[in-house]
């Protein structure tokens, strides 16, 4: 457990690539996304292969909120609030999130929020 | 996060980052893990970006995240970025934009437009220096000449201390963690000296995908927010992603 305490560190690594061992978890598979497309259109392969990932990562960030605000009024304002900021989005990304959103199956307010996470968790 | 963009000794330049998500968000006792790390790992992906049948720009991204945070424009230049904390944070920046000032930009998105429309690492850095943004950030940005290598710091309006290679003075590398490379890092949130020790220790003549990788595999700089790690090569046009774990006994970020 001491291992723990700040600042904990080990010696150099080497001999670590091709990636391999307990610390590689996988391979990230490639994808095209076509920028000739609508852009409500150039996400939707992507998230049909996805939806299920995004879906049970959304419902986990719920369970986050629902921790601290159990009236589950932190979701009822994404839901209701965050689809709003999407059309002051600049295009395309306004259209690209619609689209992501409609392929996924999820909530447009949810699929935003991901979108916002990085501005709101600067703090 | 870490991001490192080093020059070998034939002027190439190497850029790689492990990304770093998911501080405070959901401690699971059982598994010793951040669920929202674990949650994004399988969103990772690698997306070939492509107009007219070309190649515009290739990424490291998150299923459902249009904005970009890792990506290389082949032949021109790299970019990642590190998040900044700070109190004049994203969250006013938001507040501004519901108040209907908008001439900021959101943080992914900027990185997104400069990958898709920059020809350059001069336009690029000067972009990314110039933008107003919502957030504070901190880019880091390879070119495909030597010497082009720089770290921005930006505030949400501007530009600060920036930080490029400069071989003359001995710095064949950037190394940047999420503190102001002006000050020193949070004694808990050590990455950057364990990171330069491990750069240090291989050598300029030495550094390629196979030393970077094993320094973004050393503890602390691999730690449990640690989602996936991007190696790219601007030259080749070449950029390689894997997802990572953490086995214990390791830092919680």
């Amino acid at each position: 457990s001491t291992q723990y305490v700040p600042p904990y560190t080990e010696e150099c690594r080497t001999g670590m690539y091709p990636p391999q061992g307990p610390t590689f978890k996988g391979a990230v598979t490639w994808y095209t996304v076509d920028l000739d497309l609508p852009p409500s259109k150039r996400w939707s392969a992507l998230m049909s292969e996805k939806k299920d990932d995004i879906a049970n990562m959304i419902k986990v960030i719920k369970d986050i909120a629902d921790a601290f605000v159990p009236s589950g009024k932190l979701i009822d304002f994404v839901d209701k609030v965050l689809p709003l900021i999407v059309d002051t989005l600049p295009y395309p990304y306004d259209e690209e999130l619609k689209g992501i959103a409609s392929a996924s199956g999820v909530p447009l307010g949810e699929i935003a929020l991901f979108n916002l996470f990085y501005e709101v968790f600067t703090v | 996060c870490t991001s490192v963009v080093a020059e070998d000794s034939n002027g190439n330049l190497i850029h790689g980052r492990n990304l770093d998500f998911g501080l405070f968000m959901g401690w699971d006792m059982k598994n010793k893990s951040w669920q929202i790390t674990e949650q994004l790992k399988p969103l990772v992906v690698n997306i070939d970006f492509r107009r007219s049948n070309h190649t515009v720009f290739k990424s490291t991204g998150f299923a459902g995240y249009a904005g970009m945070l890792t990506g290389m424009k082949p032949h021109s230049f790299s970019l990642t970025i590190n998040e900044r904390f700070s109190m004049d944070g994203g969250y006013i920046g938001i507040i501004e934009w519901l108040l209907h000032h908008r001439d900021a930009m959101w943080m992914g998105f900027l990185t997104r437009t400069v990958l898709e429309n920059a020809t350059s690492y001069e336009e690029a850095r000067s972009l990314l220096s110039q933008t107003k943004l919502l957030a504070p950030a901190y880019y880091i940005l390879g070119g495909n000449q030597t010497g082009q290598g720089c770290i921005i710091t930006r505030a949400r309006t501007e530009s600060l201390k920036p930080l490029e290679l400069n071989l003359k003075q001995g710095r064949w590398y950037l190394l940047q963690t999420n503190y102001d490379h002006w000050k020193a890092p949070l004694f808990l949130d050590d990455r950057r000296t364990p990171g330069m020790k491990c750069m240090n220790q291989t050598l300029q003549p030495n550094i390629s995908f196979k030393t970077l990788y094993d320094v973004l595999s050393t503890k602390p700089v691999l730690n449990k927010l640690t989602t996936y790690t991007t190696l790219m090569e601007v030259s080749k046009g070449k950029l390689e992603s894997f997802v990572r774990d953490c086995p214990n006994p390791c830092m919680p970020w």
